[in-house]
C-alpha cells in the first residue's frame, strides 16, 4: 500500500484523566467507563498499555489514561471520586491544558517509518509527548496546549502538507 | 450520529513489547521508533498513557507499549537490546501469545456506553484486557491469545453481530 499522509489535525478541546495503580483483573476497566456512561460522559481517547506489578504488593497493576470534553471533565473528575473506594483508584491525576494533534493518512501501518518521523519533529521542536495512540489511519499525539500551534505547522512543514 | 457497530475483528499474529521507565521528555519516543524503522519493522499499535514521577528519582516517567507481527519480535527485541544503555530504558518486557479484537463501527465517539459494554462483556467472561486503543471507527483490546475464540464470540452476541 502506497503511503500517503493527507492532513494534520488539531483539538484543543480535550481534557486528560488519568487512573493509575487499577488491580489488573477483570471488570476494573467495565466499572470506570460503565461509571462515567451512566452519567453520559462521552470519552474520546481510551488508552491502556501493559501491566506492571505494584511496588508495595506484587501483584499487577496498570494504567488507564482517557480523554474528554475539556467541559465534561470537572463531572467526570466528580464521578470517579464518588467510585474511587469502592473501586480501589489508587490516583486520579487530570490535567486541563492539552491538545490532540494527529497525522491522517493511509498506509501508514506498512511503512515503519512515519511514525517516528512525527515523534522526531515533535522532539526536535522541544514539544513532548504526552500520550500516543495509533490506528491504520492516525497517529495521534497529546501535547501541552501552549504547543498547539508550533506542532501543527512543524508537522505540515515536515509530511510537505 | 447514529450508532453501528458493525464488525468484530481478531488478530492473532500480533506480540506486544512494552518499555517502561523511559525518560519522559522530548527526542525518547523518537529514538525508539527510529532504532526500529531504521531496521524496517513495522509496527502496529502503538499505546503511551501519561507519565507517572520514578519512585527512586521523583523524576517524569512513561511506559511506552507496542505491538508487532509475531514473526518480527525476536528481531524487534534484539534493536532495542542494543539500544537499550543508550537510551536508558529500564525494562523491556515482550508477550507472544496475545490477540488484538476490535470492535468496528461509527458513532461510538458520540455514544458513551459502547466501550463500557465491550469491556464488561469480556469481564464477565473472566477475560483480562491487557491493552487498550482506541479511535473514532474501533475500540481494540489485547488480550491472552487462548481467550480468542471466547472473546469474539461473547462480543458478536453482545452486539448482535
Ligand atoms: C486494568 C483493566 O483493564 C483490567 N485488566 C480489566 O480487564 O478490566
Ligand atoms: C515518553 C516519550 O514519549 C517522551 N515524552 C517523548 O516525547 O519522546
Amino acid at each position: 500500500e502506497k503511503l500517503v499522509v493527507r492532513s494534520v489535525t488539531e483539538d484543543r478541546d480535550q481534557a486528560k484523566i488519568n487512573v493509575s495503580g487499577v488491580p489488573d483483573r477483570p471488570g476494573i476497566a467495565a466499572d470506570i467507563f460503565e461509571a462515567l456512561s451512566d452519567k453520559n460522559i462521552c470519552v474520546d481517547m481510551i488508552i491502556q498499555s501493559s501491566a506492571k506489578s505494584s511496588p508495595e504488593s506484587g501483584t499487577p497493576v496498570n494504567d488507564i489514561s482517557f480523554t474528554v470534553k475539556r467541559s465534561e471533565l470537572n463531572r467526570a473528575r466528580k464521578i470517579l471520586g464518588a467510585v474511587r473506594k469502592k473501586m480501589r483508584l489508587r490516583d486520579i491525576l487530570v490535567k486541563e491544558n492539552i491538545a490532540k494533534v494527529s497525522i491522517v493518512g493511509s498506509g501508514m501501518k506498512t511503512h515503519s517509518g512515519v511514525a517516528a518521523r512525527l515523534f522526531r519533529v515533535l522532539a526536535k521542536n522541544k514539544i513532548n509527548i504526552e500520550m500516543i495512540s495509533t490506528s491504520e489511519i492516525k497517529i495521534s499525539c497529546v501535547i501541552d496546549e501552549k504547543n498547539t500551534a508550533k506542532a501543527v505547522k512543524v508537522i505540515a512543514k515536515e509530511f510537505k502538507l
